[in-house]
Formats: C-alpha cells, structure tokens, sequence
C-alpha cells in the first residue's frame, strides 16, 4: 500500500543519515525517490563524505563507496533486524579510522543480534567477543580450531 | 529466536563433520585464503534453502558436495543441520502460566547425495521445503537482503541503479 | 624510457599543484580512505588520452576538474603533466659515435576547461593527441592491459568468459 | 597471423604456469584454448590450488581468484613488460602468506620495471623502496608527503 512503503522510506531515510554520518565521523548524506509514484521510484543515493562538495557518487573512493553500502544496509538491518547477520570481508577496503568506527557499530548492534564477521583485518578480529580459526592443516579439507575469547591474549605478528 | 550452531558434513571444503557452536554478540571467523570461512555462509544460504547454484560459485549443485582432495577420497553426500533455538508456548489454551513457555530446540537439515536426490528435514523428521520456509516466517528467521553481506558484494547496491535498489523499501516496510 | 615525474594541478581532489617524482624500484602510494590515491591513478590514464569518463568514473570529462571543497572554490581548467626521460639519438645518419645518444626528457600535458575546451601539449608545445599517441609507440611506453590494474578490477579476467580473454594474447603477441 | 598468434599463447601459457606455482607456493595451474582456430578462440582457465581437487575456477576462494587473476597478468607482463605498472589495492584479499609471495614476486620485477603500488597493507608498504603518503588535511583538497625510504624506521601502529 502507497502509504506503508512511503513510511519505510522515511524510516529507511532517517536511518541512513544517521548510520552515514556515524561511519564517516561527519559529512552527511540521503536517500531520494526517483521520479513517479513510490510504488514503482527508484533509490537515488546523495553522499558527501566530510569536507567534499556533493558530486556524483561514483566519483567516491573505494573506501567511500563501501561505506554507504555499508551505511545503507545497517539501515534496513536496524528498522527490520534479523537474530543473524554475517558478513563476509566487508572491512577489506576500509582504513584504520573508518575500520574503528564500523566496528564501533557492530558492537553497539551485536548487544541484540548475533554477528558472525568473516575478517582478515586485525582490528576487527581483537573486538569480537569470540574468534573461530579455519585451517587446512589436511590438504583441501576444512577444520575449525575454536580460538579464544576477546579477553585471552591475542599474539601480534 | 536464537541459532545456536550449524553442522555440516561433505560440504564444499568441509569433509568431516564440523561443529559451528554460535555465541551472543560478535563471533569472528578468520584463516587464510581458501581455507573454508566463505564456504560457511555458503552452508548458510544452502541450508536456508538457496536453489540457485551460481549463487553458491558452483555451476550445478553437485558441485556442494566434497569433491575429494590431495588426500581424500569425494563424498557421496552433503548435509547442512542448521540448530535454533525459540521460546515456544507449550500450551496454547493462551493461559497466562509463564511457566508453560520453554526453550526449545529445532533443527533444519538439508542433505544432497550426488545421485541428484536430496532431502529436508525438520527435527530429523523428512519434510518439504516448503513446510521449512513457513517455520522461519514463524520464528522470524527469514533472513533478508542485508542479513548475509557476501564477499566482494558490498559494492552492488552503490554500483547499481536506482530501482535495484527498491527492494529495501519493501524489506523494511 | 622511463617516467620521470608526473604533476597534476586542478585534477579530481589535487586542487594545488602536486609532484610525483618516480623512483626505480616500487614505490608504495597510502593514505585513508578518499584522500585522491586512485585519482593519481585517473591522473595517469588521462594524461595519456583517456577518453571515457566512466572509467575515470565520472559521468562527464568535466567531472575531473577540480569541483571544490568545504574550504576552496572550485577550480577552472585541471592540467596534468607526464614527464618522461628516454635516451634520443642527437644525430640521426647512424654513426656509431656512442657520445651522440643522450637523455632527454619528453613532457606531455593534457588540459581541460569548464567551457569543454581542450589541449594537449608536447613539449609544452600545442600538438594533437595523434601526435603523443604516436611518440609513445616510437618510445614504447604505449600501456598495455596489464600495466594498470585498477581498484577492485583484479577479479575481472578470471570472472569474465573466455572470449573476453582474447586480448591478452594480442598483447604478448 | 596464426603462428605469431600460436607462439603467443605458447609463450603465455609457460609463463602463467610459472607465475602461478610462484605466487600460490605449489598447486598447478594451466591455460586451454576454447574450440576452433586460434583466430578466435578465448581461453580457458584451468587452475589448481596446493592440496585441492581439479574443479570448476568459480568455486574458488575470493583471495585465490585474486592471486590466479595476477598471475595472468603479470605473466603478461613478463612477456612483454612496460616501463611503469601501477596496482591499486590488489594486495587487499589476500592473506600473509601470499602477500609475501606476492611482495617477492614484485621486488624481483621491479629491478627492471618502475612499479606504483597502492595499498593499505602494512607488509607490502614495509616492502616498497619509497613511500609517498597522500593527506588532505585541507578537507577534500589532496596533498603529498613524501613518507621515507624503506631503510628508515617505520612506525608500527
Ligand atoms: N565441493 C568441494 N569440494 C572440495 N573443495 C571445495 C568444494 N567447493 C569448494 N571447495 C574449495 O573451497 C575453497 C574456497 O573456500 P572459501 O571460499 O571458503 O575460502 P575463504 O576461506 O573464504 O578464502 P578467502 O580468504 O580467500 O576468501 C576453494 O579452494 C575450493 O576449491
Ligand atoms: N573533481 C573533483 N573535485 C573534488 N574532489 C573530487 C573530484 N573527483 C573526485 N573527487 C574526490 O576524490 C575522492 C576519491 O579519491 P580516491 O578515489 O583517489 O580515493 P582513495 O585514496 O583511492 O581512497 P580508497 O582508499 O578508499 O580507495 C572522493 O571523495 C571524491 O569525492
Ligand atoms: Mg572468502
Ligand atoms: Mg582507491
């Protein structure tokens, strides 16, 4: 019905604004309709990362691009949660900065739903509450190797 | 509702039977290339029902049976056990006894065998899919678009156009 | 031949004057996220002719002039400059006196306007773009497939199908 | 012509077998020519990580698409080389032990070759023989810095 999606729309709009700019630690950003009726509109996504002028989104950084992705999908997940999420090497083109603060979030989320984040980012392995390793110490066949908690001494190499 | 773990046995890169215990909060799973972490949401997607081969990297489904390694012989059959666990009224005369309420376990298994025959059950006990798809809706595990971020994918919504991207509208709605 | 420097003023975020000086070896380009590391990239392919704004991923070639900042004004013209060293013959009737041959550094610059108006430059002389595509070939810095490999591109060849990786061997050939 | 055309492929398919071996450690890998002439035929991939069963290229890990996708072409690369090879972010998918394949392979070619890498990888940084870092303390206007030579300490964060 016409006023039910026009109400997830703004949900999924206000969410978005304020998922961006935790992410980015500022700049702002916004969802809009494409042209005609909400029931057949596209999503037109407006991003401007801190201290940019607005341009066309796909002039924005690897990075960039990653994190409205981002940005957008935490929103749906926060209006409409799922007991389950799992994400698979989402961190891979996020620096350090921008790295803290998306698992900041995960953090903030992961008091109410499970996460399950596949990684080979540092940073994001020694914020997990639980670690699982695989390995194929038998050639082509996997094993798991249940790690340690958060709080076990993590080697640095 | 709540997964508490996944099991699998001859799927993909895993041979012999693992267990995937999961805990509240944030589970990291890490090792290096090729070892499996990725073939886990496969197990996922597969177990949740998932019929399209292409989206689990295969070209046919076959191709999430253990297929043999340096070392190992193939397997005849792939099986996926999915356990979660759900408050459910135990009777449902709608009394207000909260002591009538209790955790229970349910479990949702999906089993291939290479001849091309493949089962569900539901609590050991063989089922359609159809009866596993109206479970979750009940228990709310149906998972939605944002619920499994695959590797290398994350781009797509900001790569693609604006109607492809609709489909939040209605996930959230 | 070898690239000397190239220097960039106006183009995507290098809204001043910028220097790259090249050194033999590998030089590692960081920085976080967004801060122009991939437009360096753009800065290359544009400067040796570059025509499709979506591989520089803008939706016009006016997109790579600098648009401005929270703090600055949005730029003019973007002109960037590929400076190159290769070792020319002075006196062309084929002596073998060695002490003939000697560095010599080519420059080549690309400039555009907001009105659309564009030039190239060799030598800081006005040229046509034929005439630099040509220098490279003498010089052998025509770029292959191989020689760029963009962000998030690297998967392409090994998920595209096998006609489109004809080119490859072309390129050996 | 058709034998240049036959000696090329030749050529590429021993220098990608090679490649591949390098960078993956072990495993084997080969190219095939899709049927009919050479004039038109694509190429198949056929690759083989260390321990694993011959099988179908899209079953493959995301890391190991990455490493056989930079063996073709730095097998290429081999074949015919040019003066500057710019790579941005390629390293971002794999793990330790092939970015130091990787890093190997790299410092080995560029003896001859003048090679931009762009990473947010701590090893392949370490490894490079210059580093340029780029800020944009002035926001969204990019600068230079150039970092220090690979002989200099770096700071480890
Ligand atoms: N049916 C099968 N039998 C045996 N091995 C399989 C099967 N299907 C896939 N594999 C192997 O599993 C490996 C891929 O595993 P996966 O994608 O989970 O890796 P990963 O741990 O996610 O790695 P990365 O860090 O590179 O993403 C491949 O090497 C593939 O050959
Ligand atoms: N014409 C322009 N004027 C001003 N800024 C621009 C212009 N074109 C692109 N940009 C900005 O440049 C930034 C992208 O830079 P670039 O792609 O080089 O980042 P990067 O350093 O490669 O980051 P990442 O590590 O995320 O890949 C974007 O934020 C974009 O807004
Ligand atoms: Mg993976
Ligand atoms: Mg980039």
């Amino acid at each position: 019905t016409k006023s039910r999606l026009e109400e997830a729309f703004e949900l999924l709009n206000e969410k978005f604004k304020e998922v961006f700019t935790m992410l980015f630690g500022k700049g702002r950003a916004e969802l809009q309709l494409t042209e005609g009726s909400i029931l057949d509109a596209g999503i037109e996504i407006v991003a401007q990362p801190p201290g940019k002028r607005l341009q066309n989104m796909m002039l924005l950084s690897g990075g960039e691009k990653a994190l409205t992705a981002l940005s957008l999908l935490f929103a749906g997940f926060m209006i409409k949660p799922t007991p389950l999420c799992l994400l698979d090497e989402v961190d891979a083109p996020l620096d350090e900065s921008n790295t803290d603060r998306f698992i900041y979030l995960l953090r903030e989320l992961a008091k109410s739903i499970q996460f399950i984040t596949i990684t080979h980012n540092r940073r994001t392995m020694e914020a997990a509450d639980y670690i699982y390793g695989i390995t194929m110490e038998e050639p082509g066949s996997s094993k798991v190797v249940s790690m340690h908690l958060a709080d076990a001494p993590v080697s640095t190499s | 509702m709540r997964i508490e773990r996944i099991e699998m046995v001859g799927f993909k890169s895993f041979a012999s039977k693992t267990v995937f215990k999961f805990h509240p909060g944030t589970t990291a799973i890490v090792g290096p290339n090729g070892c499996g972490k990725s073939n886990i949401v496969d197990a996922f997607k597969w177990v949740l029902g998932e019929q399209s081969a292409k989206s689990l990297r295969g070209g046919s489904m076959e191709d999430v049976i253990f297929a043999g390694s340096a070392t190992q012989k193939t397997k005849g059959m792939a099986e996926v056990t999915l356990i979660l666990s759900d408050i459910i009224n135990e009777d449902s005369n709608g009394s207000d006894s909260v002591d009538k309420k209790k955790m229970t376990e349910i479990s949702v298994t999906r089993r291939l065998y290479r001849s091309g025959e493949s089962d569900y059950l539901m609590n050991k006990v063989p089922c359609r899919l159809k009866d596993i798809k109206s479970m979750f809706l009940d228990t709310g595990l149906e998972l939605k678009a944002y619920s499994i971020l695959e590797q290398g994918r994350i781009g797509d919504i900001v790569n693609s156009k604006p109607l492809d991207r609709r489909f939040l509208i209605e996930e959230v709605a």
